[in-house]
């Protein structure tokens, strides 16, 4: 991955965990180490969809994971599984080439940048599915910056799917 | 002022992007 390209990723996470907040989650969500063991974003899929990621769902989600990063790749790996199932079985869409995030760099070393793209698919859920016109109506209240770098993300997301 | 200008004509960009997104068909449910 060529620097520019990381830069690149780790605005793309600032934005994208700034605009993570605006979900108003349980669980604390400031810094990409809150994120990493998968809690946050498996509240943040249960508010898109609730009949889908259901509490059966979300229950498989291990809450106390610490700073055990298996724990965290384990629970990373079934949020990864439910975002590709989402798409494909609820939006009618398939991600082709489209780098997944790699969550074992997630889980052991938080990495920002790979936690950049697993936000970008939840982006992606977000502004596709039924409540869309709540969840794009609050990026439009981001500041204009956030608003680029989020426009961008869905961009890339639009031009690797395929219905 | 050019860079009012600019400003503008990216809040236009965003605007008419994220608009076109609120009027894409939603996502079929499975």
């Amino acid at each position: 991955m060529s620097t520019s390209e990381t830069l690149d990723r780790m605005e793309l996470c600032e934005s994208l965990l700034t605009w993570i907040q605006t979900f108003g989650v349980e669980a604390p969500c400031k810094t990409v180490d809150d994120l990493t063991s998968g809690i946050v974003m498996a509240q943040v899929l249960q508010k898109i969809d609730i009949v889908y990621f259901s509490d059966t769902w979300i229950s498989r989600i291990k809450p106390e994971v610490g700073d055990n990063w298996r724990l965290k790749i384990s629970n990373l790996k079934k949020i990864l599984k439910g975002i590709l199932d989402y798409n494909q079985e609820i939006l009618g869409q398939h991600i082709n080439d489209f780098t997944l995030p790699d969550v074992n760099l997630i889980g052991e070393h938080s990495d920002a940048a790979e936690l950049g793209r697993m936000l970008q698919l939840i982006l992606g859920c977000a502004v596709n599915c039924e409540q869309k016109q709540e969840y794009i109506q609050t990026i439009m209240m981001m500041e204009e910056s956030g608003q680029h770098v989020v426009m961008t993300a869905i961009q890339e997301l639009m031009s690797k799917e395929t219905p | 002022d050019p860079n009012m200008k600019a400003g503008a004509a990216n809040e236009g960009v965003l605007a008419s992007f994220f608009n076109s997104l609120l009027s894409k068909k939603t996502g079929s449910p499975g």
